[in-house]
């Protein structure tokens, strides 16, 4: 789930 | 991607081009505080750290180069061309860098999700961006009056904050394990930043008027 966080976010 | 997420970075594209292409079109940087675009500058340059290492999706890094180098281009027009440098009101853009970088850089280094290099500048990045936005607040403030392409570009802005915060809410409900403090209360406050400027801009739109704000 972790590569789905808010990291992938701009 | 969800549509409000998709929308807020829209927006937060357009008024990163808005300012470009005023810059660049009419070689004036009139009411534009460099002090803010050093600081976005300085925000996507330490969280996009990860820009080579972790691949998230296509969309994802084209979006962080454009997001660097516009906010590098729009510092550089405004420090080094030869005309649009004479534009910038320097004297009434007078807001300490460092009274917002410190503070942040500190919090970082005791707020964090992990404390290692790249997280500690992740978080700094993002206390750092809600606050970016004061000198430039400071400076429509000073100035009063404000053209409307310097009005489309803060309300942009602040369109791009409260998408992102429905976009949070909306992959909360969806998204198993997606709770960010950090981020959340970051963007809240980065948001509300913007609340009293938005008051003052809707009221013209709506008188059909021309952006004044209150001495």
């Amino acid at each position: 789930a972790e590569q789905f966080s808010v990291k992938d976010e701009l | 991607m969800n549509i409000f997420r998709l929308a807020g970075d829209m927006t937060h594209l357009m008024s990163v081009i808005v300012l470009l292409l005023k810059i660049h079109t009419i070689k004036s940087c009139a009411g534009i505080s460099l002090k803010t675009q050093e600081l976005y500058a300085l925000v996507f340059a330490t969280r996009y750290l990860d820009i080579f290492t972790d691949f998230i999706s296509l969309y994802n890094t084209i979006m962080k180069l454009i997001f660097l180098a516009s906010s590098f281009s729009i510092v550089w027009y405004m420090r080094q061309h030869k005309i649009v440098r004479r534009s910038y009101d320097k004297d009434q853009d007078t807001f300490r860098h460092l009274f917002l970088i410190l503070p942040c850089l500190l919090l970082a280094l005791f707020i964090n999700e992990k404390f290692t290099f790249k997280e500690v500048m992740w978080t700094f990045s993002l206390f750092l961006e809600a606050v970016a936005i004061l000198p430039q607040l400071v400076l429509l403030q000073r100035t009063r009056n404000i053209d409307n392409l310097t009005g489309q570009y803060v309300f942009l802005l602040g369109a791009y904050r409260a998408l992102y915060i429905l976009n949070w809410i909306y992959r909360y409900f969806t998204e198993p394990h997606y709770v960010h403090w950090i981020t959340w209360i970051s963007g809240l406050v980065q948001t509300l930043l913007y609340a009293d400027f938005f008051y003052y801009y809707f009221n013209s739109w709506k008188n059909n008027v021309k952006l004044q704000l209150p001495a």
